[in-house]
């Protein structure tokens, strides 16, 4: 049986889509973390920002507010799915991780390809 | 039996250290990767430089070359592995690809936590 997401996912960063481009980068490397869900004032999820958007942001020359850089069609996971279904999603969709909301689009965790490679750390 | 390095690495695209910030922000977007090993002129590895570095340009106003952001001691991987000690490394030095490389340090590939967690992808 494939372990839940519960199981694998961790708590998440979020943040407000009111900061700037370079309030988001200050978290991602205070944090260590590669993306940052983005919640509304009742803690609903509305998008998600990333290093890549940064990278983005840089590469257009488009650095003011994150509303112009973030993803706002999020894709996400629930945390009873197997991980395997997880895993699935990521790939059809090319990314590297599903924020976990619960049915209240709340979100609860997050879930990313490094934590899913680190199950294949044991022999 | 393990999948080696080689059956799961991909590709790399390669930079050299004298670009700049901004054109490395330019081919992370134009080739969708987070992650860029540097060469030197005779294509052995002297770097890497990620979505995650150029954040870090980002976040503490440095802009100008890539020699100033890049990593340089970089964690490998070499093509005979098995992908469980690649998934080890990657965990124990937080970092989410390892460059794979010959005996001369030449970079053959790349392999990502975004390509190993693929592999949980099938039921
Ligand atoms: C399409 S991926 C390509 C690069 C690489 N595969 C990665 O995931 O970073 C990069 C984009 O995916 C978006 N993204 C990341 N996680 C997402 C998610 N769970 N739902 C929707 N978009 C997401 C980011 O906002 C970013 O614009
Ligand atoms: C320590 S990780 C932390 C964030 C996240 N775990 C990730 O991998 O993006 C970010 C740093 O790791 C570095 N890095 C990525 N791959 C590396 C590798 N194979 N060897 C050495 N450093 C690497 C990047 O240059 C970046 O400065």
């Amino acid at each position: 049986e494939a372990p839940l997401v519960r199981e694998v996912m961790l708590p998440s960063i979020t943040v407000r889509d009111a900061i700037s481009v370079q309030d988001a980068a200050k978290i991602i490397i205070g944090k260590q973390v590669n993306h940052l869900p983005v919640v509304s004032a009742d803690n609903k999820l509305i998008g998600i920002v990333t290093a890549y958007d940064i990278s983005k942001a840089v590469a257009l020359d488009k650095g003011d507010s994150l509303k112009g850089i973030m993803t706002r069609r999020v894709i996400t996971a629930t945390p009873d799915e197997p991980i395997d279904l997880a895993a699935r999603r990521l790939e059809r969709h090319n990314i590297s991780a599903l924020p976990v909301v619960d049915h209240g689009n709340t979100v609860v965790g997050i879930i990313t390809s490094e934590d899913l490679s680190k199950l294949l750390a044991c022999r």
